[in-house]
C-alpha cells in the first residue's frame, strides 16, 4: 500500500522557489491500476519519483506498506526498490555499452539468479516485448520506441510488486503500444500494483482510476471509463 | 526539394546483414507537410537521419535541391544542415551544462548573430513553447515535455526551410502538443518544409500527405485527411 500524505516537492533556483509537488494527498492500494494525467511540468515524474524511492519529499510523509521510508538511509531505500519497484523511466536510462540482453539480465545478476535461470527468463522477457530479434542490438543500434520495450522487459524481470511506468507508450505505434499495455496489465493478475503516467487517454481509459495534475497538486480524480 | 533515389541503409552485426531501410523511392516537394508513420523499428528515424545529413545510405542517390550530396564530404553537409535543416530529435539531445535559453540560442551563435539581436530571438522562442519561465533551468531540472520544447525551439530558431521532427509531440499533453504543432505549422505560411514522424494519427492527419513505412520499405502513401 502507498500512502502520501502532504507531500511537497520544492527546488530552489537561485532565490526562486519552485513547488515541482505541493501537497499531494494519494493512497493507492495493493494491486490497483492507476493512471496518472496532467500537463508538461505538472509534477507527474516527481510524484513517480518519490513512489520509487528515486526522490525524497521536501515535506510530508510517504508509508510504504505502513512504514515511514522518510527515515531510512539510502542503502535501505534501494533494498527495497531493487526487489519489489520496477521502474520504466521517461528516458529510459538502459546502459549504453551492454547490449538488449545485457540490460535486461542485468536486475537478475545483482537478485543473485543462477547464470541458467537468468537466461531462459532474459530470453522470454525479450519476447515478450517482440525484442527477440534485436537482443544482441546496444541501445545505440536500437529505435526509439525498442528502447522503450527494452526499459520495460528490464523493469518487470523482477516481478516486482509493484510498477511503476512514465509514459510507456511515448514512443510506440498503437500495436506495440497495445502489447506493452498488456504485458504490464498480465502482470496485474498476480495482484501488482500498476501505476503508469500518460498523456493518452486511450491508455488512461484502462486503468480503474486517473489521477490528474496540475501545478503539482491533484485537481480531478476519477474512474478510467469516465474518460 | 528532397529527392530519395532508391534509397537502402544496412548495418552489419556480426554475420546478420539488417537492412534499415531496403529500397526509399521518394520525393517532397518545397513547403509540403509530410508526416512519416510505421511501426517501432520500421525505419522512421534513420529516413528522417538520411534526408536531415546526419547519416548517408548505404545505396541510392539522395538530391536536394537538385545536387546529390553522396559526394560531399561532412564539413558541406554540416554547412547545408546549420543553416538550412532544423532537426528535432526524438531523444533531444540538448547540451546539459547549458540551460534552456543557453541551449536555443547556440545555433544563432554559431550562425555569428549579434548578442542584442540573439537575446530577443531566443526569449520569443521559449515564448512561443511556453517556457518562458523555465528560460535558467538546465535540461535535468526539466520535465521530459519541457526538454521536448526546448529541443523545438532550438530547431527552429534559424528559421531553417526543413523542419524534420521525430516524434515532437509524443511526451506532450494535448495542449502542449497542440502548440508545438500550431508553432510548428506555423512555419509552413513561409514556405518551409515540415516532415514529422509521429505514432500519433491525430497529428498524421494534420499533414498534407502521410507515408507509412514498414520493415524499412513505404508500403502507403495517403492523403492525411484519409486518416
Ligand atoms: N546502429 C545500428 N545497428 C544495427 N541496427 C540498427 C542500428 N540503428 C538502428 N538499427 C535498427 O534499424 C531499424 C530501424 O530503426 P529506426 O530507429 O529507424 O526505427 P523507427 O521507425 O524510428 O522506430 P521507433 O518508432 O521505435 O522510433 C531498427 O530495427 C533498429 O533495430
Ligand atoms: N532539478 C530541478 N530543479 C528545478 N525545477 C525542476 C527540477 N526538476 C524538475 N523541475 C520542475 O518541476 C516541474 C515538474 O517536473 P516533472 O518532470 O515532474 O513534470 P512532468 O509532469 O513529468 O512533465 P512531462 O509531462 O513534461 O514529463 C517542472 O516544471 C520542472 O521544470
Ligand atoms: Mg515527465
Ligand atoms: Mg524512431
Amino acid at each position: 500500500m502507498i500512502e502520501l500524505e502532504d507531500i511537497w516537492r520544492t527546488y530552489q533556483l537561485g532565490d526562486t522557489t519552485l513547488h515541482a509537488l505541493a501537497g499531494i494527498d494519494e493512497t493507492i492500494q495493493d494491486g490497483e491500476h492507476v493512471a496518472i494525467m496532467g500537463p508538461s511540468g505538472s509534477g507527474k515524474s516527481t510524484l513517480l519519483n518519490i513512489i520509487g524511492l528515486l526522490d525524497r519529499p521536501t515535506r510530508g510523509t510517504y508509508r510504504l506498506d505502513g512504514r515511514a521510508v522518510g527515515g531510512l538511509d539510502d542503502d535501505a531505500l534501494a533494498a527495497i526498490r531493487r526487489r519489489g519497484i520496477g521502474y520504466v523511466f521517461q528516458s529510459y536510462h538502459l546502459i549504453e555499452r551492454l547490449d538488449a540482453r545485457g540490460n535486461v539480465e542485468l536486475p537478475l545478476i545483482l537478485d543473485g539468479v543462477a547464470p541458467r535461470e537468468r537466461r531462459g527468463r532474459v530470453e522470454a522477457a525479450l519476447e515478450a516485448v517482440g525484442l527477440a530479434e534485436r537482443a544482441d542490438h546496444r541501445p545505440s543500434e536500437l529505435s526509439g520506441g525498442q528502447r522503450q520495450r527494452v526499459a520495460i522487459a528490464r523493469a518487470t524481470i523482477l516481478n516486482p510488486r509493484v510498477i511503476l511506468a512514465d509514459e510507456p507508450t511515448g514512443n510506440l505505434d498503437s500495436s506495440s503500444g497495445e502489447q506493452v499495455l498488456a504485458l504490464l496489465e498480465g502482470f496485474r493478475a498476480r495482484g501488482l500494483t500498476l501505476i503508469l503516467v500518460t498523456h493518452d487517454p486511450a491508455v488512461a481509459r484502462r486503468a480503474e482510476r486517473v489521477i490528474i495534475l496540475r501545478d503539482g497538486r491533484v485537481v480531478r480524480r476519477m474512474p478510467g471509463r469516465e474518460l
